[in-house]
């Protein structure tokens, strides 16, 4: 069976950075956006989107907290910090 | 922070299961530790309950646990979480059961662990200070070492003020005292390596005695678990400095308050009648420290930890000349210097006499 490392490590690692920042970077809560809000973008579609964040904001919000490089993508320093033993508490939103 | 906190100062915490990891003491024992961390610097004080509700409800457990919101991974990852003050979860503090817990450096130090949970507990959120206890990271740090960080401090006391014992109540803007007032008294003096400590209130000045310059503190910016209002000082032979307040007294080590102070003075073999020390200095060459205590003095052997017999002595008696109350006393080049509201009197100790009397604010170079 052909092994692809490569490949399995950048899904283990892709993986990684989406459980991390679900677990500790998930969206803000903001008590005058319940979740939704109105497209503005675009005043003619007038439809609702949702208020959360894409995962390079995310990604740069958690590599500002820990004073890292902030490039908004999942560098190796990022990956080691992600890796690293830690507190189940989200560092930004929800806590309160 | 999550404010307003917990609305009272008296907490209880109940350790609902223990890790097979480790001894029941030695979990005991990290948990009232790290309850100590907080303790210390603010007014809050935990008591265990073994029944019933507590306000931090402390577990082990794996994966999906009772019925917490929130899962465990397995090893590594996530090794504890709490929850901000409140009912129901509210101040509760889980760790992973998955996780090698350890009352040393291996796995993962639980002291360390649930003094960062408390933190969390108590209203404390992630900070981003490396050298903080509340950064996310678990991070092995010396146990002699106290694990608060200046910003984990003003975290909390940003939450619930400062310890509040009734003797460190003043009033909340003192006027700093002026050095060179023709009044000017001591509370306590110590040296510290080359350089002379003067403690008074919530101030002191560093005076180096080679150079002409002297600094004004705060006690706290160097040491902010240390009460403020020090009554006596001394630097002993392990490059150490004992701060004492009323019947406590602290050890610290460079900028470093050790772990598990203040204790009380009683530890050190003072009787439970002794409530307050007026001043302490520790003779350099004979390793024995004078503790003065109204117009007595008593005698500790720093070598081997204890008070020596036949003691308290009256202090005229074996210091000639010292017929005051001492209200502070720190040795220098073999001399004594024994301090009285703005007097002092230079000592000989291998003579026995008072050589001069001088200001108490000579050192200042007013």
């Amino acid at each position: 069976v052909p092994v692809h490392p490569e490949n399995d490590s950048q899904e283990d690692n892709a993986k990684l950075v989406q459980d991390y920042l679900n677990k500790f970077y998930a969206v803000e809560s903001d008590p005058n956006q319940l979740g939704l809000k109105i497209n503005v973008s675009d005043p003619k579609k007038l439809g609702w989107k949702t208020n959360a964040e894409s995962t390079t904001q995310k990604l740069q919000k958690m590599q500002q907290f820990f004073g890292l490089k902030v490039t908004g993508k999942p560098d190796t320093e990022t990956l080691e910090m992600m890796k690293k033993p830690r507190c189940g508490v989200p560092d930004v939103g929800l806590y309160g | 922070v999550t404010l307003p906190g917990w609305k009272r100062n008296n907490l209880t915490y109940r350790i609902v299961n223990h890790t097979p990891d480790m001894s029941k003491k030695d979990v005991d024992k990290a948990v009232e530790k790290a309850f100590e961390v907080w303790s210390s610097v603010t007014p809050l004080v935990f008591s265990r309950i073994h029944e019933g509700i507590a306000d931090i409800m402390i577990a082990f457990g794996t994966k999906a646990h009772g019925h917490c919101p929130r899962y465990f991974d397995g090893p590594l990852g996530i090794l504890a979480h709490a929850f901000p003050p409140g009912i129901g979860f509210g101040g509760d503090v889980h760790f992973d059961e998955d996780e090698d817990w350890t009352a040393g450096s291996a796995g993962f130090n639980l002291f360390l662990v649930a003094a960062h949970e408390f933190g969390h507990a108590l209203g404390l959120s992630h900070s981003n200070d490396q050298r903080a206890l509340m950064f996310p990271n678990y991070a092995y740090v010396s146990l002699s070492e106290f694990p608060l960080s200046p910003d984990d401090i003003s975290g909390i006391q940003s939450i619930y003020g400062s310890p509040s014992n009734a003797p460190d109540k003043r009033p909340p803007t003192p006027a700093s005292p002026k050095a060179c007032g023709s009044h000017m008294s001591f509370n306590a003096i110590t040296t510290l390596r080359r350089e002379v400590i003067f403690l008074k209130g919530r101030h002191l000045w560093r005076v180096y005695p080679d150079n002409l310059g002297v600094e004004r503190e705060l006690i706290s910016t160097f040491w902010p678990t240390v009460s403020p209002g020090i009554e006596a000082a001394y630097e002993n032979n392990k490059d150490q400095i004992l701060f004492f307040k009323g019947n406590r007294f602290w050890v610290v080590s460079g900028y470093r308050v050790l772990l598990g102070y203040p204790k009380s003075i009683n530890t050190l073999g003072f009787p439970k009648g002794v409530k307050k020390i007026d001043a302490a200095v520790c003779n350099k060459n004979t390793g024995k420290t004078d503790f003065f205590i109204g117009d007595k003095y008593w005698r500790f052997d720093e070598n081997s930890q204890s008070m020596e017999k036949g003691y308290p002595r009256q202090t005229v008696k074996d210091f000639p000349g010292i017929n005051q109350k001492v209200d502070a006393v720190f040795q220098q080049k073999g001399l004594f210097y024994f301090f009285h509201g703005s007097k002092q009197w230079e000592f000989d100790p291998t003579t026995k006499k008072v050589i001069r009397e001088i200001k108490s604010n000579s050192w200042f170079n007013c």
